[in-house]
């Protein structure tokens, strides 16, 4: 599954 | 990645490097709470859990391993060395840091995006790095005076959630199906938790003065 956007952050 | 993400990540590198800096040049921990410090560490190691199995970016990777290696360091440095955990105020870091991370661990089961694994302990995270500054604001309270570099260090600190609020907004605006109420929520209680301390920087940075917070 997409990681969802949150995970792009630090 | 936008500007106000940018300026927040480069602001907790900054408090991280001033609170290096605080330790290392003065040879001296007192004022740091060694409590905020391990609830730290372990915010990272349960937040970055998919540091070796999401490859998201090399400033990614790279801000993830320099988090968990600095918070790592400043809590071992602070337990073994023998010169520095000498100046430890460990008579006043007495906050039950312990219910922190209980509250934080119910919470994220209650409250999460998913009910697997990695998203607890991500939501775990998020909740636990809203309450971490929590037993350093406590021994600063306790302590009365506060030295310029700790005073930095927690003003930068708070300041960089502050512009990850930001950025959160912006998104919103930007993204379409932008849902991260855990962090939005949890980072306003977070930044909100540093207000009476903003206030104090910002007075004593207005007079010129030593800060000091009221006893």
């Amino acid at each position: 599954p997409p990681i969802s956007s949150i995970k792009d952050e630090l | 990645m936008n500007i106000f993400r940018f300026a927040g990540d480069m602001t907790h590198l900054i408090s991280i490097l001033v609170l290096l800096l605080k330790i290392y040049a003065t040879k001296s921990c007192s004022g740091i709470s060694l409590k905020t410090q391990e609830l730290y560490a372990l915010v990272f190691l349960t937040r970055y859990l998919d540091l070796f199995t999401d490859f998201i970016s090399v400033y990614n990777t790279i801000m993830k391993l320099v988090f968990i290696a600095s918070s790592l360091a400043v809590v071992c440095c602070m337990r073994m060395h023998r010169v520095v955990r000498r100046s430890y105020d460990k008579d006043l870091d007495t906050f039950r840091h312990y219910f922190l991370i209980l509250a934080s661990f119910v919470l994220a089961l209650l409250v999460n995006e998913k009910f697997t694994f990695q998203e607890i302990f991500w939501a775990f995270s998020i909740y636990l790095e809203a309450l971490a500054i929590l037993p350093q604001l406590v021994l600063l309270q306790r302590s009365g005076n506060v030295d310029n570099l700790t005073g930095q260090y927690v003003f930068f600190l708070g300041a960089y959630r502050a512009f990850y609020i930001l950025n959160w907004i912006y998104r919103y605006f930007t993204e379409q199906h932008f849902s991260r109420w855990i962090a939005c929520v949890s980072g306003l209680v977070q930044t909100v938790l540093y207000a009476d301390f903003f206030y104090y920087y910002f007075i004593s940075w207005k007079n010129n003065a030593k800060m000091q917070l009221p006893a």
